[in-house]
């Protein structure tokens, strides 16, 4: 589960760079 | 003496200096606004939907993307999470979405 926690705040960390 | 005024001098008039990378796609005539492949969008839209905690399992994309290859459906899968739009969960076969929209 902490897995999970990871990626997602992994995935929102890269779509925020994106939308930057 | 005020001749020395440079009217726009190292201004080059870009229309759109961000749009560059957008050009990259080029060939697809109907690009979603959001900049994805109506086949990465298909994909998005069956992982926003999937109401379970533990997100969508790419058998169920399968099984809901019968017209599209393993291959391609992994394919937008891998560009979705590396742009940040999903992320696996319980292990390497489920997804969720980011998108809060």
């Amino acid at each position: 589960l902490v897995r999970i926690q990871r990626n997602k705040a992994a995935a929102l960390l890269r779509l925020a760079a994106r939308n930057v | 003496n005020k001749s020395h005024s440079q009217p726009s001098a190292g201004r080059a008039s870009f229309s759109n200096p961000g749009m560059s990378e957008a050009g990259n796609f080029s060939g697809n005539s109907f690009l979603p606004a959001n900049g994805l492949t109506p086949a990465q969008n298909q994909v998005l839209n069956l992982i926003k939907a999937c109401p379970r905690p533990e997100g969508l399992n790419f058998h169920d994309l399968k099984n809901q993307l019968h017209h599209m290859t393993v291959a391609s459906i992994k394919q937008a899968v891998d560009f979705l999470s590396n742009e940040g739009h999903i992320y696996s969960t319980v292990d390497d076969d489920h997804f969720k979405s980011t998108d809060a929209e």
